[in-house]
This record gives structure tokens, C-alpha cells and sequence, in this order.
């Protein structure tokens, strides 16, 4: 199975 | 104060129909350099970012960099209001709590203005660095938009693989697969109706359908979409607005357990 990754799991807030 | 009149308001009436249905609520950012927008989805796995350039619209004045939280869902109901051959003007007073939008008529014989109450928003910026993607697939929009609906009748994910052969685009269900490949195209005498891959690597990736159909409503702004991918990054899907940005979609994609 797959999970729906998260764009916070990419990406960094600034 | 803030003035920016664009002759082809059509153009702010596609870009509403293509981003108010993946967020309701943005910070619009004005800046010298442009209006723009970057939002996630409420769930985060979504990021829309919009660029339209101050040298795309006729007039702009933005005195100070201005951040202003709107409902796009109202910003909608508001630019429907506006005809499509009409010129739309946003209009700002430093420190007003309401945008106004004008529509004049091309023969000036019509203008009305419609004031929106702007609201707060918290909004989580994230920084998305420049990478090198290992497939970029530049296709005919409608062909794109025509996919994902065909796929989302029958999954509810899209496998996207590029290789030498084509980008292949792949669903299943309970009703049963599908698979819909498409080669590459140089139709020289029709650019927009070809289709180029660009590959470094050969790369699968799984994305949800629901979003990029939702993506599919940026059709009307461009004749080509551009999907850049690389493994372990999120998708982007971009739609190029002739003269003035783009609109670009970041999708997370779906990963191993």
C-alpha cells in the first residue's frame, strides 16, 4: 500500500 | 495604494475558476515585481502558486508590498460578474480592509465596481528551491485534462511513468485498469498539439486523481501544460499564462508504507 505524502514532508516553511 | 489594470480580464477570471476549488481562502502578495499567490490545500498535500507579472498588465502601481487575505470563493463570485472581453482594474487604499474590483466594457459604456471585504489570514509559505527535474513531459492541456477525467471514471490514482518509450499514465479499480500512453510529438506545424519528453531518468510516480483533475480546471489559461517530475519530488504541473506567469500546481505523491 501507499501513503498520500505531505507537501510539509517535502518543502520547508519559511 | 494599489492600481493594476489588465485589459484581458478574462484572464483573472480563468485564474479564479483554476485555483477556487483547491483553496478557499489566499493571501494575495503585490509586490513591484508582480501579483501573486502561493496556497496550500487543507490538507497539505497541494500547492498552487500563481505569477502574474507587472509588465502583463497595462497599468500597475504598488506603492508599498501588500499581502491581502481573500476568500476565493467570493473573488469568484465577483470576477463572474465581469464579461469577458472586459478590462478588470483591482483597486486598493493602504490600510482599507476591502479590494475593489472594476469591469469596464471595451466600448466604455458599462462600468461597474464591486467592493469585496478582505480577511486574515494565517498562511504557511514554504520555500521550493529550483531542482532538476528527471522527466519534463510539455503536452497539449486539453490531452492532460481529457486523461486525468478518464482515469478518475475508473481509479482514484494515477501511476505516471516516463520512459524512452512515451509517458504512461495508468489507473485501477474495482471495475477494472487502464493504461493511456502517449509519444512523443514534434508536430512542427501545430506546437500546441505536441507533445515533448524530455527525460535524464526514467521515473514512476503515484499521485491521487482527485487532485489532478482539479489541476485540469487551469485548461482554458493554456494551450500546453508542462509536468515536471522527479522521484522523491512532488509533481508540478504548470500552466504558462502567455506574457505574464504561470500557474503551477505541486502535488505530494503517494509513498511507500
Amino acid at each position: 500500500g501507499k501513503l498520500q505524502g505531505s507537501m510539509f514532508g517535502f518543502y520547508e516553511k519559511y | 495604494m494599489l492600481e493594476l489594470r489588465l485589459v484581458q480580464g478574462s484572464i483573472l477570471k480563468k485564474v479564479l475558476e483554476a485555483i477556487k476549488d483547491l483553496v478557499n481562502d489566499a493571501n494575495f502578495d503585490c509586490s513591484a515585481t508582480g501579483f501573486s499567490l502561493q496556497a496550500m490545500d487543507s490538507s497539505h498535500v497541494a500547492l498552487v502558486a500563481l505569477l502574474l507579472r507587472s509588465e502583463g498588465f497595462e497599468h500597475y502601481r504598488c506603492d508599498r508590498n501588500l499581502s491581502m487575505g481573500m476568500s476565493l470563493t467570493n473573488m469568484a463570485k465577483m470576477l463572474k460578474c465581469a464579461g469577458n472581453d472586459d478590462i478588470v482594474t483591482i483597486k486598493a487604499d493602504d490600510g482599507s480592509d476591502t479590494i475593489t474590483f472594476m469591469f469596464e466594457s471595451p466600448t466604455q459604456d458599462k462600468i461597474a465596481d464591486f467592493e469585496m471585504k478582505l480577511m486574515d489570514i494565517d498562511s504557511e509559505h514554504l520555500g521550493i528551491p529550483e531542482a532538476e527535474y528527471e522527466a519534463i513531459v510539455r503536452m497539449p492541456s486539453s490531452e492532460f485534462a481529457r486523461i486525468c477525467k478518464d482515469l478518475g471514471t475508473i481509479g482514484d490514482t494515477v501511476v505516471i511513468s516516463v520512459t524512452k518509450e512515451g509517458v504512461k499514465f495508468s489507473t485501477r479499480g474495482d471495475i477494472g485498469t487502464a493504461n493511456i500512453v502517449c509519444r512523443q510529438n514534434t508536430s512542427i506545424d501545430k506546437p500546441e498539439e505536441a507533445t515533448i519528453i524530455e527525460m535524464q531518468e526514467p521515473v514512476t510516480l503515484t499521485f491521487a486523481l482527485r487532485y489532478m483533475n482539479s489541476f485540469a480546471k487551469a485548461t482554458p489559461l493554456a494551450t500546453q501544460v508542462t509536468i515536471s517530475l522527479s522521484s522523491e519530488l512532488p509533481v508540478v504541473v504548470e500552466y504558462k499564462i502567455a506574457e505574464m506567469g504561470y500557474v503551477r500546481y505541486y502535488l505530494a505523491p503517494k509513498i511507500e508504507e
